[in-house]
């Protein structure tokens, strides 16, 4: 555990904390997509399942469990509780064209041919491109609310941490996980054009994004 | 060989 793991953690539940208090809040869940919050909720249950099979630590343990719970407790704001405000018509990416590639790229990349191991790499994978129905959203509407804004650059900001703890670890232990530094720039790539508009627009302007 | 994969992480 270093400081970059450990601020990347917090960085990702401040995210998931945002979201769920937002929607839970405001008793709305408009601009938010309820299909990038499945995609999350099938990334940590298809990536905690060791959590039944080994136990690594208290902190460990514990904050898959938190995941897992809010991640599963906002599809249920969403699609159950205040699923009069969800828009579906805006919400419209097609997931499919995102779980057919991952599932295939499991099967065909991953460290060991066994069940958990190609969970853990389609959760990987999965989570790269999970935001893409969020970030397509933003697009459709044209504009997010601040606190989405915020949400989004937390959990861009948490895997760039990740990057950096990958860095590290590769310098002091010489560690490497291929599979999740690929995966894991793809991701924060996707969010470099949402950077770019966070700072320029959210932080400096108007407090609310609007696209051009 | 590739390193296996160190769940540690979240």
């Amino acid at each position: 555990m270093n400081i970059f793991r450990l601020a990347g953690d917090v960085s990702h539940l401040v995210a998931i904390i945002i979201l769920f208090l937002k929607i839970w809040k405001s008793k709305s869940c408009a601009g938010i997509s309820g299909k990038s919050q499945v995609l999350f909720a099938l990334v940590f249950t298809s990536r905690y399942l060791d959590l039944f099979t080994v136990f690594i630590s208290a902190y460990n343990t514990i904050m898959k469990l938190v995941f897992l719970v809010l991640s599963y407790a906002t599809v249920y704001l969403i699609y159950m509780r205040f699923r009069g405000s969800y828009d579906s018509e805006n919400d419209s990416f097609r997931v499919e064209f995102l779980l057919v590639p991952v599932t295939g790229l499991a099967f065909l990349e991953n460290y060991a041919f066994t069940p958990l191991e190609i969970l853990w790499t389609f959760s990987i994978f999965l989570e790269a491109v999970a935001i893409m129905p969020q970030l397509f959203m933003i697009t459709k509407t044209g504009e997010a609310e601040s606190i989405t804004t915020h949400y989004l650059f937390f959990l861009g900001l948490y895997r760039a941490l990740y990057l950096a703890n990958w860095v590290w670890r590769y310098h002091t232990e010489g560690f490497f996980d291929q599979i999740a530094v690929v995966s894991g720039v793809v991701q924060t790539i996707f969010y470099c054009d949402f950077f770019y508009l966070y700072v320029t627009r959210v932080l400096r302007g108007s407090g609310k994004m609007s696209l051009p | 060989d590739k390193p296996t994969v160190d769940k540690d992480e979240l």
